[in-house]
């Protein structure tokens, strides 16, 4: 198939009632089996629509908030998939795995590939010195159904984010698995940060299409799920599948299909408690489309150019932990430069109006992200800031009213892997608006 | 130019080269 139609399911998950004490087995399958029904009627409906595959999210079927102890009842062992297993015809083949024969009866009954998120456990021996102490290593686990039900992936995420409920695997999992739409690729939330194994199924696997479930906190103004998903099937020119949980309280929304070239379907919600299913027809294999990006020089355009003039008013300001250098937008039109460290930002933009009420700065930031200063960013972003205090710019804010009839924005990036992220007003996306040129600029079209 | 008014426009660069030791795993950095 040149194209195929991709689903993706953003969920409001049935969360357990809290407690510190583990549930049974049983109610345990009840709570996921609930889950699982408003799963079904996606997955019914999915196919209904033509779509070869639906992504479901992470934690979907049980939700988070777990002590090791507390999700143990709703795990079960999930076996390599080269055992070949279609757990819909042979259930009792690896014990009593309810979740999983259930999952694969979706897949066949409605012929189409189903990727869930459940957990996994793993009896280990005594004499493994980093056995935990119940005997088992628990995983935060995706499993691919095909359209026989026979179970054609698993992968353990390897980037937890808080989650003391589960251990890491020993080493990031490189999960492919091949189709007649395209070759695929998992991973979990949090793992899209890092290089392992988000970039390199990309890079060295040549996957077409990367699936992603995950549990997503959006925080504003860099890190809002659409915003950098969308951001990162561009910078990586792969297609990406995303399902989020639908959490509005926990601030999680924004599940989309993103292709190369733009966003294909996305769905942001603060204002509802209700899920939502996706479809977009999409590209077998992106790289041999008309659509599909050149590479890019990120650092072409900002380092050949002589550099604006730096302004005296540069300022520090936070966006999260990290202190930025800014610069204020001060004029309706104009070129700026601000820098930090070995990175350097060039702004080229003119506002169709500014409005007396907002203020916009351009910053730059080159170091160890956040508290734990693990992961190495450097970002170049224009924003809005919170109020007309600039000691506010960095902080979230959901709403503008300034347009602008150019910008171009560029770096001189150290790094090859940038992700472009245009975001307007009220969380929506822009697609077809802008573009990244070959020498590294992020300009609106026309 | 774009129709609607703009948030922010970025880009978000990540060196892995220059990442800390403890980046490959362990648990998250919740903040």
């Amino acid at each position: 198939l040149d194209t195929f139609i991709a689903a993706v399911y953003e969920h409001a998950v049935i969360l357990p009632e809290k407690t510190e004490t583990p549930v049974s087995q049983d109610n345990a399958l009840l709570l996921m089996n609930k889950n699982i029904d408003i799963l079904e009627k996606a997955i019914k409906q999915a196919a209904q629509q033509g779509a070869e595959i639906i992504v479901t999210p992470e934690d979907a079927l049980y939700g988070w908030s777990f002590t090791r102890e507390t999700i143990f009842p709703y795990l079960e062992d999930i076996p390599d998939p080269r055992v070949n297993w279609i757990p819909c015809q042979d259930p009792h083949k690896f014990g009593h795995t309810p979740v999983q024969v259930r999952l694969s009866c979706l897949a066949k009954d409605n012929s189409i590939y189903v990727l869930a998120n459940i957990g996994d456990k793993k009896p280990c021996k005594s004499n493994d010195p980093t056995c935990p102490s119940n005997g088992y290593y628990q995983y935060n686990t995706n499993v691919v159904y095909d359209k026989k039900g026979q179970l054609v992936a698993r992968y353990h995420k390897y980037h937890l984010y808080s989650e003391p409920q589960f251990d890491v695997p020993e080493k990031p999992e490189l999960v492919t698995f091949n189709t007649n739409f395209g070759k695929f690729g998992i991973f979990t939330c949090f793992d899209i940060l890092f290089h392992d194994p988000a970039v390199k199924l990309v890079k060295d696997f040549r996957v077409d299409t990367i699936l992603l479930p995950t549990a997503w906190m959006n925080v504003l103004p860099l890190l809002t799920a659409i915003e950098f998903h969308s951001a990162w099937a561009m910078g990586m020119r792969v297609n990406l599948l995303v399902a989020n949980t639908h959490h509005v309280r926990l601030n999680m929304t924004g599940s989309g299909i993103y292709a190369p070239h733009s966003p294909k379907a996305y769905h942001y919600d603060m204002d509802t408690e209700l899920g939502k299913i996706l479809f977009s027809k999409v590209d077998s294999h992106p790289r041999s489309s008309p659509d599909f990006p050149a590479a890019v020089n990120w650092a072409d355009y900002a380092t050949t150019i002589k550099p604006f003039p730096v302004q005296k008013g540069t300022f520090k300001g936070f966006i999260s932990r990290d202190a930025f250098n800014f610069t204020e937008l001060s004029a309706s039109a104009g070129d700026l430069t601000v820098c930090q460290k070995d990175l350097c930002c060039h702004l080229s933009y003119e506002m169709s109006r500014k409005e007396e009420n907002e203020v916009y700065a351009l910053g730059a930031f080159s170091g160890l992200h956040g508290r734990r200063g693990r992961e190495y960013w450097q970002v170049c972003t224009m924003l809005k800031c919170r109020t007309t205090d600039v000691t506010t710019c960095g902080q979230p804010v959901e709403t503008a009213l300034t347009r602008f009839n150019v910008f171009s924005l560029s770096g001189t990036f150290g790094t090859e892997y940038v992700f472009p992220e245009v975001l307007l007003t009220k969380i929506r996306l822009s697609p077809g608006k802008f573009e990244v040129l070959k020498d590294g600029r992020l300009v609106n079209k026309n | 130019g774009m129709s609607e008014p703009i948030l922010t426009v970025s880009l978000f660069g990540r060196w892995y080269a220059k990442d800390a030791h403890s980046a490959s795993g362990g648990i998250g950095n919740l903040e």
